[in-house]
């Protein structure tokens, strides 16, 4: 099973357009393994980008060096998922 | 039973098959399950006929969990469905609906990536379908559809989660419900439920070109967008695809528009911009009621407007 512990999504708002490109070029580079939540829109349209923690530095670093505004929408994504778990299996244990 | 079901907790697909038969027997003159086809890995594709009677009534298609992952989705479904069935008779708007059309449901769109969301990684969202030559399983449905395929908005790359497939309809997951559209031939509304980022869309997405209905749309999205925030205060976008989300090419919508059927829409449900596909479990019930309230408002239009 898949782990996700330390993942974040981060939530990047893009000025302008030449940062909406740039958000492009941050998707296209694979060994980052960037998954788009929320796609590159707009100027001002948030984009929410969930990273592996082994690429965090990097996607982070690529960010500052931009100049992008963003903030940690999930701080760890196993966390939620645990909680998920944990309230799925609460939820069939009432049942029974 | 379907009185016991917790509505407030997320299911597995096993779960929700197994439900759906008992909303079958608590409903017997009202609803029934249908397969539509196989999915890739032989899983069936079931859809929910709700159906006061009467032959090849106009119909009303309603689909949620296309994109695996998007768990509030298939949990929106199952209390949609159950809306649906117990409403029928007390609500006068559902029965009035019921009375002159069908309504087609189908909870889980792609059930081989739902199952893979329990089983594997929560996050996946495409089919789980394999071609020789390509490096990674799976193919984004929602572009896999007969409208621009294959243009910008859609990637060719396999390991892309936006992968477009090998050609359009390759996956059985889409090739059944186009078979099911067209072999029906009147259904005249059609409403692709996804999330997240609170969005009621309208086609299309692979082009800039308005479509011919675009105002009767957009004045119909609106009505149902304030319906929905009349209960929770959810603020919604709505507008074409393209210029409210981004380019989208092979799209479900486009392709439904273009086959005639004039209201097809698409919706993000929640999140706030806090939890994007791992919304907790109890706003399940929430999101579906503000989204039953804008679902109304588009099947009483297109009750009332058949053409």
């Amino acid at each position: 099973q898949q782990l996700f512990v330390g993942d974040q999504v981060l939530r990047v708002s893009a000025r302008n357009e030449e940062q909406i490109s740039l958000l492009g070029v941050l998707g296209e580079q694979e060994e980052l393994q960037v998954d788009f939540w929320r796609h590159p829109n707009s100027p001002g349209h948030p984009v929410d980008l969930r990273v592996p923690f082994l690429t965090l530095q990097g996607v982070k670093k690529f960010l500052d060096f931009h100049n992008f505004s963003y903030s940690i929408m999930i701080e760890d994504v196993q966390e939620l998922l645990d909680e998920e778990k944990e309230s799925m299996r609460r939820s069939r244990r009432i049942k029974r | 039973s379907s009185r016991t079901f917790d509505f407030a907790s997320y299911h597995t697909i096993d779960e929700i098959y197994d439900w759906m038969d008992v909303l079958v027997e608590d409903h017997p003159s009202l609803v029934s399950k249908i397969q539509i086809g196989q999915s890739y890995e032989n899983r069936p594709l079931y859809v929910l006929k709700f159906s006061t009677g009467g032959r090849n009534r106009p119909a009303i298609w309603l689909d949620t969990g296309i994109h695996a992952r998007e768990w509030i989705t298939h949990a929106t479904g199952v209390w949609t469905a159950n809306k649906i069935a117990s409403e029928y008779g007390q609500d006068p708007s559902v029965t009035a609906i019921l009375d002159s059309m069908d309504i087609f449901l189908e909870i889980v769109t792609n059930p081989d990536g739902f199952a893979f969301t329990h089983s594997s990684n929560r996050l996946w969202r495409k089919t789980r379908s394999k071609y020789s030559g390509n490096l990674c399983v799976g193919v984004d449905p929602n572009r896999n559809w007969d409208a621009g395929f294959g243009e910008a908005g859609a990637s060719s790359s396999s390991c892309s989660e936006t992968y477009h497939g090998p050609y359009a309809n390759s996956e059985p997951e889409v090739k059944s419900i186009v078979d099911f559209v067209q072999s029906h031939g009147n259904i005249k509304a059609f409403v692709s439920i996804h999330s997240y980022s609170q969005l009621l869309l309208y086609p299309y997405g692979y082009t800039y070109t308005a479509v011919p209905d675009q105002q009767e749309l957009h004045e119909v999205s609106a009505k149902a967008v304030a319906a929905l925030s009349s209960l929770y205060g959810t603020q919604y976008k709505y507008g074409s695809i393209i210029t409210t989300i981004y380019r989208a090419s092979g799209g479900t919508i486009d392709w439904t528009y273009n086959q005639g059927i004039k209201y097809s829409f698409t919706f993000e449900l929640r999140d706030t911009g806090r939890y994007g596909f791992l919304l907790p479990a109890k706003q399940i019930v929430p999101t579906a009621e503000e989204t039953w309230l804008a679902l109304k408002v588009i099947m009483e239009h297109a009750r009332d407007n058949l053409y």
